[in-house]
């Protein structure tokens, strides 16, 4: 909760694209 | 205070372009920005930003030391340690079977983890590969396993460990720029034109440290 603002932000953007990438190649993992 | 050309969404915007137009694949970026620590006259280079991009071939670089069980223990790790950063910042307790974990059960190659590590560190000037690329105000630029691993630089040294190949320190107006690969890039002037534009700050060529 006390991350600094420039390493939130960061982490943020970081993990909403793994899961943009996860999200998008799970279909063909079937 | 952090000065509006060096705001956090233009610097996003520089490290993106950084690497994305560029004909080398460059896995991620980072903007390592210089502060003075008041108590101890000293400069201190903490991370300003960062641009993921992520590797070619994940597959190509897996687990390079270690063996199939050390490689299911560390990834539980970073995936425990995902799950949690997840819960961090979107408020909801991390759990398995969570939806919002779906990202983590995929694995976190070397250099996400390695990016990942980088937010957690800083550099006083002169120490590490940042620091001392700030500290002589000449880009380091090193290519190659060997030449990680042998490195004096603790950062050079991970980097290697978790399968780069090349990592590339540029000073820049109140910081460093950072790019690292895990295929062998060799030196270009077009890399550092590229970080002079975006970064505004006169690079002497003739200083490059190998």
């Amino acid at each position: 909760a006390d991350l600094p603002i420039a390493r939130r932000n960061s982490l943020t953007r970081f993990l909403e694209k793994r899961k943009d990438r996860v999200t998008s190649i799970a279909p063909y993992q079937i | 205070e952090t000065m509006p050309f060096f705001n956090q969404e233009s610097l996003q915007q520089r490290l993106q372009a950084l690497i994305d137009g560029a004909r080398e694949s460059w896995a991620y970026a980072i903007f390592w920005q210089s502060s003075v620590v008041d108590f101890a006259s000293q400069t201190v280079l903490g991370w300003g930003d960062g641009y993921y991009k992520g590797e070619e071939d994940k597959n190509k670089r897996r687990g390079s030391s270690s063996s199939a069980a050390n490689f299911v223990a560390e990834q539980e790790h970073r995936k425990k340690v995902l799950r949690e950063l997840n819960s961090l910042i979107s408020g909801v307790q991390a759990s398995a079977g969570n939806g919002t974990d779906d990202a983590v059960d995929e694995e976190v190659t070397d250099t996400e983890w390695f990016f990942l590590i980088s937010m957690t560190q800083s550099f006083v000037n002169g120490n590490g590969l940042p620091g001392l690329a700030m500290y002589s105000s000449s880009p380091i630029w090193v290519t190659g396993t060997e030449k990680l691993a042998a490195s004096q630089c603790e950062r050079a040294r991970q980097a290697q460990g978790f399968g780069l190949q090349t990592i590339v320190c540029i000073p820049s107006a109140n910081g460093v720029v950072e790019l690292g690969s895990t295929e062998l890039i060799f030196q270009s002037s077009d890399l550092m034109n590229k970080v002079k534009y975006l970064f505004n700050f006169n690079i002497d060529m003739g200083s490059v440290t190998g």
